[in-house]
């Protein structure tokens, strides 16, 4: 375990708390995308398949139950919830995001470490959280400006993602037999899908005004 | 302990 790690997944955490806090406080989940939360549900329980058959450590399994949990819970709450799934505006969700599941399975089925189930859909899983955050990118810019809270949650997503690429930069010069393709290209490739957004959050936070996507 | 497995990170 490494600082940029540790910073990594207290980031994931953060943003996943933000949004449970924004659904829970406001009662209301407009601006949020529920296609991406479906997605990266899908994202933790493809990849967390060993957490009954390899203990890692006891920070592992507890961080990957509340990941699940709380995945799981905001989709709960955005379909289910009486009050909270009158506030989601399904016509602005439109993007078709079972193509990104296809694209991210096909995709495992021919790159992967091992081809064995829990190599594939593990590499599934890492494709398809590389594109889960598509659908809320999309929303944002249809919706234009948004609310801070939501802002922040892909905020704290995409600084997750840049602090994990410093954790296999660390790694890769530390660790001699450390070699994470496909983890470090996906990661990139997600982090790369946020630069635009990071641009134009900076730039609203220096103008102190509020986040304006270009449409 | 950490085992150093191949998927060790979340």
């Amino acid at each position: 375990m490494n600082i940029f790690r540790f910073a990594g997944d207290m980031t994931h955490l953060i943003s996943i708390l933000v949004l449970l806090l924004k659904i829970y406080a406001t009662k209301s989940c407009s601006g949020i995308s529920l296609k991406t939360q479906e997605l990266y549900a899908i994202v933790f329980v493809a990849r967390y398949l060993d957490l009954f058959t390899d203990f890692i450590s006891v920070y592992n399994t507890v961080m990957k139950l509340v990941f699940i949990g709380c995945s799981l819970a905001i989709v709960w709450c955005m379909r289910l919830h009486r009050v909270v799934r009158r506030t989601y505006n399904k016509d602005v969700d439109t993007f078709r995001h079972y193509f990104l599941v296809l694209g991210c399975f096909l995709l495992a089925l021919f790159v992967h470490e091992k081809f064995t189930f829990q190599e594939v859909l593990w590499a599934f899983s890492i494709y398809l959280e590389a594109v889960a955050i598509l659908p809320q990118l999309v929303l944002l810019q249809r919706s234009g400006n948004v609310d801070n809270l939501t802002v922040q949650y892909v905020f704290f997503l995409g600084a997750y993602r840049a602090f994990y690429i410093l954790n296999w930069i660390y790694r890769y010069l530390t660790e001699p037999h450390f070699g994470r393709w496909i983890a470090s290209v996906a990661g990139l490739v997600q982090t790369a899908l946020y630069a635009d957004f990071f641009y134009y959050y900076f730039i609203s936070w220096k103008n102190n005004a509020k986040l304006q996507l270009p449409a | 302990l950490e085992k150093i497995s191949n998927h060790d990170e979340l």
